[in-house]
């Protein structure tokens, strides 16, 4: 199971979305987070945000100065707009078993997840499934933010968006 | 799938311009 | 040759900007009419249109300057001038003509695509009061007058509420004649 939220500049959720796969291999339908676990998902999020600010705000060592950039060290994400590895931030945090992954739009909001394991070990992470996912989602969110009655950090509420973000989620996740 | 024509529309493939 | 007089201008004869940067500009001055008054959509339409009205007195001259073309001869005529060269070469787009009246004074111009329209989901109030793309409405009456001819022009139907099409109606009241000041 996966618990994917998005975070807003004031670090409120915009969208919330648990994810659990429908059938397990042998046909035996897979529940999602434990109960107990389920109330901990957002604290457990909350936590690893400072971890991405850290992230975010850090420049890049690996930049060379006088590059195309204009010289010095860039931020994380490159400069070079055809670059958008960057906004995936892989990994970034772990508790007990549990990984959570992140990705940063270029507006500063942030799409963080953590993926549970049933069998209670360390959970193994996809980067391509999952950087595919948030590249969607993305895309997702372009698309509701170019719309004039929506203001930047208010809740999606849209059901069209949550189906389509729950497909995508059944598409590379599970 | 809830149908959406919001969520439906290609950000890429569309007409780029209109007159200034 | 309407046609191809406009797809003429609109290459060759056109400055151009992007399109998004269109959109989301409209999306911003309806967004906030909808704040400014309080989400009275009746008011927001009615200004709307009044806004498009003064823009259309002015676009007239731009798009006969830029066509050159003469009179029209009737309803008829003036709507493939309509559709044809001003649509095209201001927004890139053709619309559609039907419905026409027995007595061709009143058509439909049916949107397939409307670039003011593009990326916009109504909120719910929105939904049935609110003509979001009434500004042209407003264009079309003023530019309209400004040739003589005092029509009435309206939406008929919006895709952005649910219609399965965008529908605007024009119809003809009567032709104005200029009339010397008292």
């Amino acid at each position: 199971p996966q618990y994917f939220a998005i975070i807003g500049k004031r670090d409120n959720p915009v969208y919330e979305a648990e994810f659990t796969a429908q059938q397990g291999q042998q046909g035996q339908v897979q529940q999602g987070f434990p109960q107990n676990l389920k109330e901990l998902n957002p604290f457990i999020l909350h936590a690893s945000l400072d971890i991405i600010e850290d992230l975010q705000w850090k420049t890049n060592p690996n930049t060379q100065s006088g590059s195309n950039s204009g010289g010095g060290g860039g931020f994380l994400r490159s400069r070079n707009v055809a670059n958008v590895d960057n906004c995936y931030l892989c990994k970034v945090d772990h508790f007990y078993g549990l990984a959570v992954t992140a990705y940063l739009t270029y507006g500063g909001m942030k799409f963080v997840m953590i993926h549970g394991n049933m069998n209670n070990g360390d959970v193994q992470i996809d980067d391509n499934s999952v950087r595919a996912f948030y590249q969607e989602v993305h895309e997702l969110y372009i698309k509701t933010l170019m719309n004039p009655f929506y203001k930047i950090n208010d809740p999606i509420t849209s059901p069209a968006f949550d189906s389509r973000v729950r497909a995508l989620a059944r598409k590379y996740l599970n | 799938m809830i149908p959406s024509r919001l969520y439906n529309e290609s950000l890429m493939f569309r007409k780029q311009e209109v007159s200034l | 040759s309407l046609k191809h007089a406009g797809e003429d201008i609109w290459k060759n004869r056109t400055e151009k900007v992007n399109a998004e940067l269109f959109t989301l500009t409209y999306g911003a001055i309806v967004s906030q009419l909808c704040t400014d008054y309080e989400r009275n959509f009746q008011k927001v339409n009615e200004q709307l249109y009044s806004m498009g009205y003064n823009i259309g007195v002015r676009l007239i001259e731009d798009f006969l300057a830029r066509t050159a073309l003469p009179r029209c001869e009737n309803m008829v005529s003036t709507s493939e001038v309509v559709s044809k060269c001003a649509f095209k070469i201001f927004l890139n787009i053709t619309p559609q003509i039907t419905n026409w009246s027995h007595e061709k004074d009143a058509f439909s111009l049916i949107l397939v695509e409307n670039p003011l329209s593009d990326f916009v989901e109504l909120p719910m109030d929105a939904m049935k009061q609110l003509w979001y793309s009434n500004i042209l409405c407003g264009v079309l009456r003023g530019a309209l007058e400004m040739v003589q001819l005092d029509c009435d022009v309206w939406f008929i139907s919006d895709v952005l509420r649910g219609d399965p099409q965008t529908e605007l109606r024009i119809k003809l009241n009567k032709v104005l004649k200029d009339e010397i000041p008292i």
